[in-house]
């Protein structure tokens, strides 16, 4: 599975 | 920062001509749409100062837009209400059946997130047809839409450079391909921009 990407972006 | 001067732009144009024309509230309703399901983590996800403070902008901002465009006295007379004919559910419900289809998460937040990525890949478009009816398109609209546009295509880059410099850095494939889709729906625009601005002329797209 994919590491989830953090939400850092606007 | 480019997404920025694009609001700016925008508000600067309605509050100093007083005048929406040429301004698709279609467009500013599906970013309203797409800034308040990307940022339900507004309080629960804190990334930065810088982060907080941009996502409280940017949904204050698209509401004062839609507010100066439905409420004020002399800007609502001057919204383009019969060129502004794109439905909204054209958009919202295929992006709403996407998100449910494909997801990373399958958690009412990253559902709606999700959602939001791919409304926003497509919600220029209300825009871009009334743009394409609009005869005299003046300077601020303009740069307003390249700005709106610009500002995806500098992710792609920042997306590029992330990737390859940041240890931590995880593909977001569906972030990616909206952004690519997002970025090509304005390619056609770039176009006539620059056209349009190499030949010192004023901006006109062909019907």
């Amino acid at each position: 599975v994919a590491k989830e990407a953090e939400k850092d972006e606007l | 920062m480019t997404h920025l001067a694009s609001i700016c732009l925008l508000l600067l144009k309605i509050h100093t001509m007083k005048s929406c024309a040429g301004v698709s509230l279609k467009t500013q309703e599906l970013y309203a749409l797409v800034f308040v399901t990307r940022y339900l983590d507004l309080f629960s996800n804190f990334v930065s100062m810088y982060n907080t403070i941009m996502k409280i902008i940017f949904l204050s901002s698209t509401f004062g837009i839609i507010w100066y465009m439905r409420g004020h006295k002399l800007v609502r007379q001057s919204y383009d209400k019969e060129q502004d004919t794109f439905r909204h559910y054209f958009l919202v419900i295929p992006c709403m059946v996407l998100a449910l289809v494909i997801h990373s998460k399958f958690t009412l937040l990253e559902v709606l997130w999700t959602f939001s990525i791919y409304l926003e890949a497509v919600a220029i478009l209300p825009q871009l047809v009334l743009l394409q009816r609009t005869r005299n398109i003046d300077n601020l609209t303009g740069n307003y839409i390249f700005c709106l546009g610009a500002y995806r295509a500098l992710y792609l880059l920042n997306w590029i450079y992330r990737y390859f410099m940041e240890k931590n850095y995880h593909a977001q494939w569906i972030t990616w391909m909206a952004g690519m889709i997002q970025t090509a729906i304005y390619a056609d625009f770039f176009y006539y921009y620059f056209k349009s601005w190499k030949k010192n002329e004023r901006l006109k797209l062909p019907a």
